[in-house]
């Protein structure tokens, strides 16, 4: 597997 | 001398259901920028809110003594939306920790 310099960016989820 | 590692020393906040809506807004999760859910918003009437001790920044560690680490985003938000609902309980026990 490739290995990613930056992780995405996470979604957000109102609770 | 001091260990190379910054301890965080966590927090636990107990968070009493007094309101229809937790109130927290949550990013994060595993293989994401931020590993652990981290909380975004409060929102103002919301249980959250009310019990005074989450702020926005805080990084949740377990829920309900559920450790949040490894999973993805959609799973640490089912927990906390699951320990919300769960009639079992009239509190969420949330061990947090502040940001560096």
């Amino acid at each position: 597997r490739e290995k990613r310099l930056t992780l995405p960016p996470s979604e957000i989820t109102l609770l | 001398t001091g260990s190379p590692v910054p301890v965080l020393s966590a927090t636990l906040v107990q968070v009493v259901k007094n309101a229809n809506t937790l109130g927290i807004a949550i990013e994060g999760g595993a293989n994401t920028r931020q590993p652990l859910p981290r909380i975004v918003t409060i929102q103002k009437g919301g249980s959250a809110h009310n019990c005074g001790q989450l702020k926005v920044g805080h990084i949740i560690l377990e829920v309900n003594g559920i450790s949040l680490r490894g999973r993805e985003h959609k799973d640490a938000a089912r927990i906390i939306a699951e320990a919300f609902k769960t009639k079992e309980k009239d509190h969420i026990d949330f061990l947090v920790v502040e940001p560096r």
